[in-house]
C-alpha cells in the first residue's frame, strides 16, 4: 500500500492511497485505504495524514482523521500519529499498522506500532530542505 | 511555510516520491502529484501491495483500493474491489472530478473506468497465480474466516456456518498481517 500527503508551495493540502489490500482476502473485501479519514484525509486547515497496515483493524478507528484533527488542536505532527497509535494499542494491543502525519506548515512526522516483527517504520520525504527523496525511519511505541 | 512544498509517503518507495516532487516542481497541483506518485506506484507494483499482480484473493484475482482527497474543498474519490484496471488512483480521480459521489465499488466502478477511457486488462500475473496455486496447496492457508465449518484453519472452503453457532473469541489482532497491507 501506498499513503502519500503532498503539500503544494501556496498551501494546498492533497492525500491519496493506492493499494491491492490483503493477500487471501474474502473476494469484497475492502480494506481502509480507500475510506476517507481511515486510509489518508487532507484538510488545508490543519494537515494531513495516511495509514497503513491492517485496514480491517485500523478503519475502525480513522486514524487519518484523527491525527489530522490532534494537528488542529496544535499537536506536533509525531505527537499526533503516536497519539492515534496509542489509542487503537488500547483497544487492540497487537494490531499491525503506521500513520504518517503532516502539518499545513510542512513539519511531519511518523508512528508505528512496535511488534516482535515490526520494530521500525520506514517511510519517504521530499521537501525543499532536501535535494532527492529521503527514506526516514521511525522506532515504534 | 520555507518547509514546503512537501511529499511524504508511507514505506520506502522512491520513486513514487519522486515522481510527485517532479509533478509539483512543473507546476502542477497536489491533487495532480498525488495522482501521479500513486501511479508511479502501481506501475512498478510497489513492494507487491500496490497494483496488479499482487496480493490475489481466496479466488487468485487482485483487486484495487484507491482514494483521493483534495485538502481544500475536502471533496474525495475512491474506488473499492475494483477489477481489471490498473490505474486505480486515476479511476479514483475521475470519481472526484466527474462525479457528485464519493467511492464507487467492484464490476460497477469498472464499468464507470471504461466509461472514462480505461482499458480493462487482466491484474494477474504468473507471480501472483504461482502465490494462489502455493496458497491451495497449503490447505487454503491463511485465511480470514472465523467460527465455520468446515474448520478453516486446516481446510479449505466452501465455508458455512455451524449449525449450533459457538463464538469463539477472536484473537485481537490478525496472524496474519505479515502477508501484506493496506
Amino acid at each position: 500500500t501506498i499513503g502519500m500527503v503532498v503539500i503544494h508551495k501556496q498551501g494546498r493540502i492533497a492525500a491519496g492511497t493506492s493499494t491491492n489490500g490483503i493477500k487471501f482476502k474474502i473476494p469484497g473485501r475492502v480494506g481502509d485505504s480507500p475510506i476517507p479519514g481511515a486510509g489518508a484525509y487532507a484538510d488545508d486547515t490543519a494537515g494531513a495524514a495516511a495509514a497503513t497496515g491492517n485496514g480491517d483493524i485500523l478503519m475502525r478507528f480513522l486514524p487519518s482523521y484523527q491525527a489530522v484533527q490532534y494537528m488542529r488542536r496544535g499537536e506536533e505532527p509525531e505527537r499526533a500519529c503516536q497519539k492515534v497509535i496509542l489509542r487503537i494499542r488500547s483497544y487492540v494491543p497487537d494490531f499491525f499498522g503506521a500513520v504518517v502525519c503532516a502539518n499545513k506548515t510542512g513539519h511531519y512526522g511518523a508512528a508505528c506500532n512496535r511488534l516482535p516483527t515490526f520494530t521500525q517504520f520506514s517511510f519517504m520525504v521530499y521537501n525543499s530542505l532536501k535535494n532527492q527523496p529521503t527514506e526516514e525511519k521511525v522506532n515504534c511505541i | 511555510s520555507g518547509l514546503l512544498p512537501l511529499v511524504l509517503n508511507t514505506w520506502p518507495f522512491r520513486n513514487a516520491t519522486e515522481a510527485a516532487w517532479r509533478t509539483l516542481l512543473s507546476g502542477a497541483s497536489a491533487l495532480d502529484a498525488v495522482e501521479k506518485g500513486c501511479t508511479m506506484c502501481e506501475m512498478e507494483q510497489c513492494d507487491g501491495t500496490v497494483g496488479f499482480g499482487g496480493s490475489p484473493d481466496e479466488t487468485g484475482e487482485t483487486t484495487l483500493d484507491a482514494m483521493i482527497m483534495d485538502g481544500t474543498s475536502l471533496d474525495v474519490g475512491a474506488v473499492g474491489d475494483l477489477r481489471h484496471i490498473k490505474n486505480a488512483i486515476g479511476v479514483a480521480r475521475r470519481v472526484m472530478d466527474y462525479t457528485s459521489h464519493t467511492f464507487l465499488v467492484g464490476e460497477s466502478a469498472t464499468k464507470f473506468a471504461e466509461s472514462m477511457g480505461f482499458l480493462p486488462e487482466d491484474l494477474s500475473t504468473a507471480v501472483s497465480r504461482a502465490i494462489h496455486a502455493d496458497w491451495l496447496a497449503q490447505n487454503c492457508q491463511p485465511n480470514y474466516w472465523k467460527n465455520v465449518v468446515p474448520d478453516a484453519s486446516k481446510y479449505c472452503g466452501p465455508y458455512k456456518p455451524p449449525d449450533l453457532f459457538k463464538a469463539q473469541k477472536s484473537s485481537s489482532g490478525n496472524p496474519v498481517y505479515k502477508l501484506g497491507h493496506d
